[in-house]
This record gives structure tokens, sequence and C-alpha cells, in this order.
């Protein structure tokens, strides 16, 4: 469980940033 | 009536939730029938990689959304990332699909190895959704609503999210009120699946390890 909540977290950190803006 | 404002707010979410789409590849390959559990493992996790990718993205464009603490804004997605996305499959499950594509996709996940302990309230959740008949603008704002819940852990600035959340509820209310004038409970029903949804929420990370298990 905790390394799904990381990986979500890591999701929700880089689309924040625009990461994953076309 | 809603109010000039209202009417903007309102305008404004529908078009961010309108652009809420998953990659178009993404959505084919669903629907392609040739698959192995672990195949349909990989997929789906692919696919809730990029819901929630899509998820943010809207999430960014709510009023006031960005002028929140940064740590509480990730708080707020991390919260109710799950939420949303039930929500979002209850509403693509409830469309008219082409033929047979709702029994692929219902299939898929069945056969997703994931047990129908969590499977069968899931749908369940999906036949409530489906019998409120939501409008596409009911199903944009009651997303945001979900999304900027200010009882969600880590949250710092509990203020600051409750003053972007109520202007929304405010709008829902007025727009059932009009628009669902027959049933005076449409709105309270509609808030009531935000308690179905924290039930599925809470459920979600036993169901993740039971299938990493599987």
């Amino acid at each position: 469980h905790s390394s799904n909540t990381i990986g979500l977290e890591a999701i929700i950190r880089k689309a924040l940033m625009g990461k994953y803006d076309e | 009536e809603l109010n000039q404002e209202q009417e903007t707010l309102l305008s404004y979410i529908v078009e961010a939730y309108n652009k809420c789409r998953i990659p178009q590849d993404m959505a084919k390959k669903l629907l392609q029938d040739q698959f192995s559990t672990e195949e349909n493992f990989l997929l789906l996790t692919e696919m809730a990689t990029s819901q929630v990718q899509v998820l943010v993205e809207f999430t960014k464009k709510l009023p006031g959304f960005q002028t929140l603490d940064h740590e509480d804004q990730i708080a707020l997605i991390k919260g109710s990332a799950v939420e949303a996305m039930f929500l979002r499959s209850a509403q693509i499950f409830n469309r008219k699909l082409p033929q047979g594509h709702n029994v692929v996709l219902e299939e898929r996940i069945r056969k997703s190895g994931i047990s129908d302990d969590y499977i069968t309230p899931m749908f369940n959740f999906y036949k409530t959704v489906g019998e409120l008949q939501m409008t596409q603008e009911e199903h944009a704002l009651l997303t945001a609503i979900t999304i900027l819940s200010p009882d969600r852990p880590y949250i710092k600035d509990l203020h600051a999210v409750e003053k972007l959340q109520e202007p929304i509820l405010n709008v829902l209310q007025i727009f059932c009120k009009i628009h669902h004038n027959k049933d005076p409970q449409h709105f309270a029903r509609l808030l009531g699946r935000l308690t179905e949804l924290r039930t599925l929420n809470h459920h979600h990370a036993e169901m993740l390890s039971s299938w990493r298990m599987n």
C-alpha cells in the first residue's frame, strides 16, 4: 500500500509541475 | 436562478471537465479483447496513471486551486483521486456506449484479479449513480466538490479549501432545484454518493493489496 501511495503522489507532483502538459 | 458569477463558475468548471479525457489510443486498447491477466493488470495500471494526470489537469483549472498552499494542493488530489476516478468510471459505465463495449469493459474489470468483495460494491455504486441520471454539469460539479473536500488528511489550511468548495456546492444546489424541480431530494441524493465514495476509497487500499498478492 505505501509504495502505491508514493506512486500516486509522484504522479500528482509531476503533473502539478506540468510535466505531462502537451 | 444562478447569478452571473455562479453561471460563470459553472461554465468554467464544465468546460474544464469536458477537456478531461484519457488519450484516445489508450481508450482503444481497453476494448481489444485478447488479454492475459498480466496484460490486464498492466493496462489497468496504465489507465489509472493516465486518469490521475487528467484529473490533475482538471483540478489545476478549478478557480482558486492554484492559490492554495502547494502541499495542500497535493494532499487534496491525493486524498480524492480514487473517489474522482470512481465517479468518472461510473459516468463512463452509465453512458450509452457502442454495442458491447460495456460488456468488454465489465469483463475486463471482473477478470482483473480483483476479489468480488470489492467488485460488487463498485458495480453497485455505478448502478446508484446511473439511477440519478446525472447531467454533465452535475458530474463536473460533484467531481470538483469531491476534490475540494477540506477534511482530507494533512490539509493545513482547511478554511482556504472550504472557501473554494462552498460556492460550488451552492451552484450545485441551485442547479438541482432548477433542473430537478420534481425531485426536491436530488441534491441530497448527489451528496449521498459522496458518502458512498468515501467507503469505496476506504476499501480501495485493501483492494490494491489483495490484487497485488494475486
